[in-house]
């Protein structure tokens, strides 16, 4: 996870400011 | 062997699954197709041009890697929209979206690309190849655009679009997927929708296998991407080493 910690938190919660 | 598993599929499965996936990419445009055709007219100047040719080339890279990062964030939640995709586990789901994204922002780029005057949109305006000069990737750059031109050529719809992007995602050869079954599942059924979508409009009989026959194309250039990307970081490891997170976690192997 700590390799990919950037992708787990965009997977896990919100998504990009202007969407 | 796909009619039988057309059959098995319920008609009505088909055209859930086809709402879902095309609700999802366009909930997850960066750029309205009003938007688009707003801006598809808007050029650099010259003057514009020779100024991003002056740029340094690791500005450049730093600027596009800027770009790209931007992009995958919409992939990202473009991909979370997918019915079936986050039941998926979770290594699987970053194995998919770190081999896939990419390859869904090529295609996606074709509804920023257009094909009149060989121009793709870039940070508001649109222009040619010789916007990237400073990059040093001509090879690369010139791929893109010819991947832009004959994807522009088969004229896909949002909803083809949708469907292919949710497809190439959902690839079950990945390396290293723990699940490949139930990608593979996932695929098949986006594939029946594509397909079903295709013959919905009456467009040609093959325009599915002209669309998967781009495929090819699409991975050498996400592997030149990577080359270069690799040869950047030994001649300017401090300019690689800022370059946006999100990038670097994704193409950083």
């Amino acid at each position: 996870t700590e390799r990919h910690k950037i992708l787990h938190r965009l997977l896990q919660e919100g998504s990009p400011s202007d969407i | 062997e796909s009619s039988q598993l057309a059959a098995e599929i319920s008609s009505l499965e088909i055209d859930r699954i086809a709402q879902n996936v095309v609700k999802s990419h366009l909930e997850t445009c960066q750029y309205t197709t009003e938007e688009l055709k707003r801006l598809a007219w808007t050029l650099y100047s010259p003057e514009e041009i020779r100024a991003l040719q002056s740029k340094s080339c690791e500005a450049m890279w730093q600027q596009c890697s800027l770009q790209i990062s931007n992009a995958i964030q919409y992939v990202v939640e473009f991909a979370k929209r997918i019915d079936g995709f986050m039941e998926l586990c979770q290594n699987d789901q970053i194995i998919l979206l770190k081999a896939g994204c990419l390859e869904v922002l090529l295609i996606r780029m074709i509804r920023a690309f257009n094909p009149l005057n060989n121009t793709v949109l870039f940070e508001g305006k649109y222009g040619g190849v010789q916007m990237f000069k400073s990059l040093g990737c001509d090879d690369l750059i010139s791929a893109i655009f010819e991947l832009g031109r004959n994807l522009c050529r088969l004229q896909l719809s949002d909803e083809e679009l949708a469907l292919f992007t949710a497809a190439v995602l959902l690839s079950p050869d990945r390396p290293w997927l723990t699940e490949s079954k139930k990608v593979q599942k996932l695929q098949d059924k986006i594939y029946v929708a594509l397909q079903h979508e295709i013959q919905k409009k009456h467009s040609a009989e093959d325009k599915l296998s002209k669309m998967v026959s781009k495929l090819p194309l699409m991975k050498t250039i996400c592997n030149l991407h990577l080359d270069k990307m690799e040869f950047f970081r030994l001649l300017h490891p401090e300019t690689a080493m800022n370059f946006p997170p999100l990038y670097k976690e994704v193409f950083n192997s």
